[in-house]
């Protein structure tokens, strides 16, 4: 599957089903910190979906790809494409590169 | 083309030897190991022939400045490997020079011979990676080697002018670089 993406669903079901797996690849890459921040009730905070919108602008943006903000197919065909597991150096994040150095 | 964090690179006297070595105890059974050592010095002297930098095969894998290997999920190092597909290689900042493939992928040298759809070509991850042992981080250039994705059966083995300039900007020129040179080579690929 992740060799061939077929997305002839709509967007919002990418959305709905996959966000999950679509985070953890950018917490993976560094686009996202490792962990969700959370309030003093142990939920998230409101600007999750802010930095998961700057995830995906960062994302587009370092991999040359339309910059939407929006996991449009394009986007999530990249994200599942085969890849180098270093992370992206501009994604913000610690990285394991950072970390050897 | 991005570099790391500090812009690290190995710092040799000039001209540089850089030394590379295979992990016996880590390799793939089914492609024979004078196939890989030939794509690996194909690899090599790619990024050799644009930057006065010199790649030579060890056997003495323990001082070798690069050490390559083909690893299957937890390897020790804080990154799992994660199966077929996904992530299929990582290696290292300078002046670590580690250098690991997962081995869970079906690795080829010849797509006439491996007819597996999920085949990945291993002198295009290879020529990737060594990019980031120099120094280079991922390019946002779709053309460029250090672009971080690959298709199975898909190809990217010449050095893009992003490349180039990339890794010259941290170890200069080789005096026998000719930019006509990666442009014919350019021509010949758009051609092919």
């Amino acid at each position: 599957a992740r060799s061939t993406p077929d997305y002839t669903s709509n967007q919002t079901q990418i959305q709905t089903h996959n966000i999950s797996e679509i985070k953890k690849y950018f917490r993976r890459f560094g686009y996202l910190p490792l962990q969700d921040h959370h309030n003093v009730s142990g939920d998230t905070t409101f600007d999750e979906p802010l930095l998961f919108k700057s995830a995906i602008l960062r994302y587009q943006s370092n991999l040359g790809l339309p910059i939407t903000g929006k996991l449009d197919i394009e986007t999530v065909s990249m994200i599942m494409a085969p890849r180098c597991g270093v992370p992206d150096s501009d994604a913000s994040h610690q990285s394991m590169h950072a970390r050897e150095n | 083309y991005v570099f790391f964090p500090g812009k690290p690179r190995w710092s040799r006297d000039v001209p540089m030897k850089l030394t590379y070595a295979f992990s016996k105890e880590n390799l793939i059974d089914y492609v024979n190991i004078s196939d890989i050592r030939a794509v690996f010095k194909r690899a090599f002297t790619k990024w050799g022939s644009v930057i006065p930098v010199s790649f030579v095969e060890t056997d003495d894998y323990g001082f070798a400045d690069i050490k390559i290997g083909f690893y299957r999920g937890d390897h020790g190092d804080g990154e799992p490997f994660d199966g077929v597909l996904g992530v299929l290689a990582h290696s290292f900042t300078p002046e670590s020079g580690r250098f690991h493939l997962d081995a869970a992928e079906r690795w080829a040298v010849d797509f006439k011979t491996e007819k597996s759809e999920v085949a990945v070509d291993l002198e295009s991850v290879a020529i990737h990676e060594i990019g980031h042992l120099l120094g280079l981080s991922h390019s946002s250039v779709k053309d460029a080697v250090m672009y971080p994705t690959l298709k199975p059966r898909d190809k990217k083995l010449d050095l893009s002018l992003d490349d180039v300039n990339g890794v010259q900007a941290l170890y200069g020129s080789n005096p026998n670089f000719t930019l006509s040179s990666l442009l014919e080579s350019d021509i010949s690929a758009n051609q092919a």
